[in-house]
């Protein structure tokens, strides 16, 4: 299945979110 | 051990086991997970999320895994 530029931008973007979440999630348990 | 539960490491792996760029929808979490009702994976895909496992990605339906490329 090919993506357009737009579908990979905003995976790329909410990917990167989903990053910071998680990051954000870790610092608050440690 | 990584402080999921049976359910939630379940949908995991079988999100971060796909290869396809958009991720797998949750039709087919749906088909793979027989047991588990739509209601139930929406909860632990909203849960996932939140906790930053997971992301959505051509819509609100497809999910991808943070951490396996």
């Amino acid at each position: 299945s090919n993506l357009t530029a737009e579908q990979q931008r905003k995976i790329e973007e909410n990917r990167q979110r989903a990053l910071a979440r998680r990051a954000e999630r870790l610092a608050q348990t440690s | 051990a990584n402080g999921l539960s049976a359910n939630q490491n379940q949908v995991l792996c079988l999100i971060k086991s796909c290869p396809e760029p958009q991720g797998i929808s949750i039709q087919e979490l749906k088909q793979k997970l027989s047991g588990m009702s739509i209601s139930v994976i929406r909860q632990v895909v909203d849960f996932l999320s939140n906790e930053g496992h997971i992301f959505s990605t051509i819509d609100e339906d497809h999910f991808r895994s943070t951490d396996n490329d």
